[in-house]
């Protein structure tokens, strides 16, 4: 590898300018998305997005001539893509091609974007022809992986991506025997009730039901996979999910045990027994207004900081004490990013705004508002407008948004 | 067969697009047969391709191949 500079900062934020004409515009973007990700996973960069003012990193597409680039493009072929080292940061790509993603024809924006940013983040070329970093388009790959010299180049720069620390002394280290398990039968996302709920990193909305999860979009479901296919090592039949964006730690809890995972990476020493809250919960969601973990059974709940020790000692507190209007013992639970916040029971919903007060006309219909479903009997259940649920937040961040709201009134607020 | 002067020239322009040549700062513009030899024969070395300093299809072949604008950073010396 090759280090041809540095950036100064390890969180940098990135705007996408432009996307191309030859893919979906969901499909570019989770593209460019899992571009940064690649390095983020095996650095410690974080890398979030802004739709609006200046980035350290932006990504274009333009063509031959530029007014904005002094380096022209060369039409379908040869030149792809060209990027500026740090800390400049433009990263451009040629808008004549044929930009694809998880298809053998055109260019794989994907891998493209991965290599560019490398350049963007301070490498240079590559002496490995089948390192990211080689200069030639060695062509799609479906099991795409960085090269171990692409790996070896970004900690040269920027370090390894160092152990997680976090509330560790809470839970003691188990064994949990990782024997074969029946998956149960494949659910109906339109009927019957959820096992747990999440809006996950880069924006996604998880469901979990039995052995299966799919995401959730303004657009429709994606596919069932079974939990084990994408969590490998998790189990079906979840209590809770719950994601940080402060920490980018996913959590599961399932009995008296709780798993965490950053993406879909099992962090060391996980699972572990949970100790300091009770077994079984029902729910757990995150609220960035205070950047806390809360984890609810019955009709009682606590409020879990990740990177401090809590003192559960005023643990737990009554629901109806903070979430006004909110169903006890709910069977899932999440919040977008904007602080509003919704709770599942059964086959019905209910919307929270930032006040954690439940909006009026609620509980809703969960099939037919989130899961796309349209039942033969009309819902007489309002829906629509500017009280519906997005699937999707507005603003999706590779590793999760912070809220600028001050904690200590918020905290005060909520003792 | 031969090569047409639009092959050799469009060789001479990736060889110095991509910083396998090095234009002279002094002296005349035209570059030395030696240092267009020197310079394919680092081109092949970092492209794994069969090292002879000749602008075969090979090497031809794998200049047409898309690739990122930035420069190469190989030479002998650094190859070494």
């Amino acid at each position: 590898y090759l280090m041809l500079g540095r950036w100064r900062k390890k969180h940098l934020t990135f705007r996408i300018l432009n996307l191309p004409s030859t893919l979906p515009l969901h499909t570019a973007r989770a593209a460019l998305l899992k571009a940064f990700e690649y390095w983020s996973n095996v650095a410690p960069l974080t890398f979030r997005e802004v739709k609006a003012g200046w980035a350290d990193i932006r990504l274009s597409f333009h063509g031959r001539q530029s007014p904005y680039c002094s380096n022209t493009f060369d039409g379908p072929g040869r030149v792809l893509a060209h990027a500026d080292i740090p800390e400049l940061g433009s990263v451009h790509f040629d808008e004549d091609e044929l930009w694809t993603e998880r298809t053998y024809q055109g260019v794989n924006l994907r891998i493209i974007a991965a290599h560019e940013l490398g350049h963007a983040l301070g490498l240079g070329h590559s002496r490995y022809t089948q390192a990211l970093m080689a200069p030639v388009y060695s062509g799609y790959q479906p099991h795409f992986k960085l090269h171990p010299d692409d790996v070896a180049g970004i900690q040269a720069l920027y370090g390894k991506k160092s152990p997680e620390t976090g509330d560790e002394q809470e839970e003691t280290e188990i064994t949990v025997p990782q024997g074969p398990t029946e998956p149960s039968p494949m659910p109906d996302p339109c009927s019957g009730e959820l096992d747990a709920i999440m809006l996950g990193p880069r924006g996604k909305t998880y469901a979990f039901k039995g052995s299966y999860v799919w995401t959730m979009t303004d657009s429709g479901l994606g596919p069932l996979f079974q939990v084990s296919a994408l969590w490998e090592g998790l189990p079906g039949n979840l209590d809770a999910a719950v994601y940080s964006p402060r920490t980018r730690w996913i959590y599961f809890f399932k009995g008296d045990k709780v798993w965490r995972y950053i993406n879909f990476k099992m962090s060391p020493g996980f699972p572990k027994k949970l100790n300091r809250v009770g077994p079984n919960l029902d729910a757990a969601l995150y609220w960035p207004v205070n950047q806390k973990v809360f984890l609810f059974k019955g009709s009682k709940y606590w409020q879990w900081d990740e990177l401090t020790r809590t003192d559960f000692s005023h643990y737990p507190k009554p629901i109806k004490g903070l979430f006004t209007g909110a169903p006890n013992q709910p069977s899932a639970a999440m919040s977008r990013q904007d602080g509003r916040v919704y709770f599942f029971k059964g086959k019905q919903y209910w919307h929270l705004n930032r006040q954690l007060r439940v909006q009026k006309g609620y509980p809703r219909d969960i099939a037919h508002n989130w899961m796309h479903c349209h039942p033969q009997i009309p819902d007489t259940t309002p829906s629509g407008g500017d009280t519906s649920p997005s699937a999707t937040g507005p603003d999706h961040s590779v590793t999760g948004t912070t809220s600028d709201t001050t904690l200590s009134s918020i905290d005060t607020t909520l003792n | 067969r031969a090569l047409g002067p639009a092959e050799k020239e469009a060789a001479v322009d990736y060889l110095l697009q991509y910083g396998y040549l090095q234009k002279p700062l002094e002296g005349p513009g035209d570059f030395k047969l030696e240092d267009i030899k020197q310079a394919l024969r680092a081109f092949q070395e970092a492209s794994e391709l069969s090292v002879s300093g000749q602008l075969d299809d090979a090497t031809r072949a794998r200049m047409r191949q898309p690739r990122c604008g930035l420069e190469d950073p190989f030479n002998q010396k650094t190859l070494k």
